[in-house]
């Protein structure tokens, strides 16, 4: 059965699009069907894939739920789809603010498939920088979320606030809501804040943080102006290599939900 | 009068809480007595200047005008006072969504001060990643717009959305909206990315780049945690630097609008 892993953390900018790509390129270079959902109406996991000049994809999927298939497009990438955001998602927040399940319906209905067999063996979903009605549909939808927490004090803050909104989904609208785990993304372990925030995050976390770290790494800054993952644009990369680990790490948790 | 200055931008982490906060010091310094108001519900400008444990702020005062003088709260620096945020304010985006003007009477009430003399020369705005009902609110109140762009990829595109976003604001509930500049944010002039994308900035927006870049400096990612703007945990650094430069140049665009 298909594992949906929802990308989420209100903090801004703290590599929630940067891991959705780059983990999906690496999960589909391990020969695993994936399906990238962008579900920020900023669209950057869709530029960041290439496929910036889409005119449909998940606000007409969740939409019209019969034309999904359609709407999901390939990438340069074998084994990776593409579910494009575009613009008019940013008016989606006011009709899917009474619609928690709308998008688990029309992700669930490709467990099913037309044989009965699924197309997908993961679907991620990159999500918006906030805790409204978009986030709440991934919360609902996913079956574990994965957390990227930026090395940083402003978003160490957040950390809490964002675990009681899962505890809340978890008690009322998604019971079976696990956290796969959290990622530290944007280390720069040259520096005393890196160190002791890694220090205070497995201290505070333990088991939840990944191994895997992203370390602070330009070629993955770069990597979106050309519409490329950081496999395919800079594969030898510290960049690379941390998301190739952190696909590895994945894949073994994803076993035990 | 008092002059609003919003400190806007929907992609998340591009520095704008870090500006709020620092432009604020930089022109308290200045001997401008200035407010700084934080409506994001992540409550980081609020914490940035030790003022974590608010029981009430901003969205009392929304909610209860009246109340306003006695919710703001002064801070260690003088000249600079704090309308801070709470996390009950995640809650007004909802009931914020019809009522665009609501941050704007309260922040224009304080023009008029008790005998007639305002009690603030400028007021600062932080605001959340999104362009929901709080950022239009922003939009509403702000004579002017300082738009932190961080020097990548990701950022750059947004950007045309924002000021779309701006535009249709300016069309219909606020026609006097001005953009008093955007300002480049965490750039790393070491790296090809950092070059080239602070010459597309200027090539592009010309005039309304600020000539004060911020650069990256690990300073300013270490302040929050003691709780202090830069001007007091690190005067020397190459951050401290760059907020007291880009203060004097908002005081001279200032005088324009
Ligand atoms: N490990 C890294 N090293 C260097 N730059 C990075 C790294 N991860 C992300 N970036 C860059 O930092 C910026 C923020 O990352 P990204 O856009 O992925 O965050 P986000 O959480 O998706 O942001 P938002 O909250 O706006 O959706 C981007 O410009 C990205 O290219
Ligand atoms: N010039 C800089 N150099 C180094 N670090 C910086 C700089 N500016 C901001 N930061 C750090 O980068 C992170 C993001 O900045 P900040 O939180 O101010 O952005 P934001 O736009 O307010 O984010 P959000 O969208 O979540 O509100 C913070 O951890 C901050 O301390
Ligand atoms: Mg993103
Ligand atoms: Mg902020």
């Amino acid at each position: 059965a298909v594992k949906i892993i929802g990308i989420v953390n209100q903090k801004g900018g703290v590599g929630k699009t940067t891991t959705a790509v780059n983990l999906s390129a690496y999960l589909a270079l391990s020969k695993r069907r994936v399906l990238l959902v962008d579900l920020d109406p900023q669209c950057n996991a869709t530029s960041g894939l290439g496929a910036r000049e889409s005119k449909e994809g998940v606000y007409e999927a969740l939409v019209n739920p019969s034309r999904l298939l359609e709407l999901i497009i390939p990438t340069g990438q074998a084994n990776l789809d593409l579910l494009p955001a575009t613009p008019q998602l940013a008016g989606a927040g006011v009709e899917l603010a009474e619609e928690p399940y709308a998008l688990r319906e029309l992700l669930w209905s490709l467990d099913k498939g037309e044989n009965g067999a699924a197309k997908y063996d993961l679907i991620l979903v990159d999500s918006p920088p906030s805790l409204g009605p978009l986030t709440v549909n991934v919360l609902c939808a996913a079956h574990a979320l994965l957390i990227p927490l930026q090395a940083e004090y402003y978003a160490l803050e957040g950390v809490a606030g964002l675990l009681e909104s899962v505890e809340r989904v978890k008690a009322g609208l998604h019971p079976d809501l696990a956290v796969l785990g959290m990622v530290i993304t944007m280390l720069d372990a040259r520096t005393n804040l890196g160190q002791q925030v890694e220090q205070n995050v497995r201290a505070h976390f333990g088991e939840q943080v990944f191994w895997s770290v992203v370390p602070r790494n330009v070629r993955l800054a770069e990597a979106p102006s050309y519409a490329k993952p950081i496999n395919q644009y800079s594969p030898m990369s510290t960049g690379a290599e941390a998301y190739r680990r952190l696909a590895e790490e994945v894949l073994q948790r994803v076993q035990k939900i």
